[in-house]
């Protein structure tokens, strides 16, 4: 398993 | 002018307790509404979102929008400086490079005032999708703090399963396994003891237990904590404060290689 990062999933405002 | 006064000191250091090992330093973002922070932390696995509403303050006052870059290793040295009694005014002029911590003792005999400098803090801000969740699961945060610390003396990875019969918690590692299953409670007397789970699909995610177990720093804000997970999304762990506002804790799932 690898961890994923946060920052993809949201939209940069 | 912003002016924003706790009765209580104790919910500002409970919060600081509650984000200082995920953020060294954040912006409090100010307005009408209330207080926001919203930040990563460093490897970008988690975010943070805190909301302090104005309406939850004894008194609270902001002319113009106000964006205070803090330290927070900085900001827990101040507050230590408060006792847990003592009502606590945070105070900043428009466009001011400092903020000033004030507090007051219950018997208006000891006043103090603490002034720290502000950062310039050039954080990206993310916005967070509107997301409809196949399961939510309420729960008293303690026992989820408790499940948690338990787990993670097995494994570094905590595998959520959430499925109608209820929500399993499980790990391994090099000594064993673990698995923690809890129903729903059958008769709710007590809101704050309940474990309620709503559930659309089954949802299988896994995540680090170091990060859940930084959420649980949160645990004395609310005496209940809830969990919303959908498939590839991050979870997300809220506990919500009385009165005030919320902590809102994000991570992402760990995937397959």
């Amino acid at each position: 398993m690898s961890q994923s990062s946060i920052r993809s999933f949201f939209t940069v405002t | 002018m912003f002016e924003a006064r706790l009765l209580k000191s104790s919910i500002l250091k409970k919060v600081l307790e509650a984000i200082k090992d995920l953020l060294t330093q954040a912006t409090f973002d100010c307005d009408d509404n209330g207080i926001q922070l919203q930040a990563m932390d460093n490897s970008h696995v988690a975010l943070v979102s805190l909301l302090l509403r104005a309406d939850g303050f004894d008194k609270y006052r902001c002319d113009r929008n106000v964006t205070m870059g803090m330290n927070l290793g900085s900001m827990t040295k101040i507050l230590k400086c408060a006792g847990d009694k003592d009502t606590v005014t945070m105070k900043a002029q428009d466009n001011a490079d400092t903020v000033t911590f004030v507090f007051e003792s219950p018997n208006q005999e000891k006043v103090s005032d603490y002034e720290m400098k502000l950062m310039n803090l050039d954080l990206e801000h993310l916005g967070i999708p509107e997301t409809e969740y196949s399961c939510t699961i309420r729960m008293p945060s303690a026992e989820f703090a408790r499940m948690c610390r338990d787990l993670s003396q097995f494994g570094e990875s905590i595998v959520i399963s959430c499925t109608k019969e209820g929500v399993k918690f499980s790990t391994s590692g090099d000594i064993g396994s673990a698995n923690i299953k809890l129903a729903q409670t059958a008769s709710i007397d007590k809101e704050d003891e309940a474990v309620i789970i709503e559930m659309d699909e089954p949802v299988t995610l896994t995540f680090a237990c170091q990060y859940l177990n930084y959420f649980t720093k949160a645990t004395s804000l609310s005496p209940q904590v809830q969990l919303s997970m959908s498939a590839d999304v991050p979870l997300v762990v809220e506990y919500r404060i009385p009165d005030i506002g919320h902590i809102r804790y994000y991570l992402a799932p760990k995937i397959e290689e």
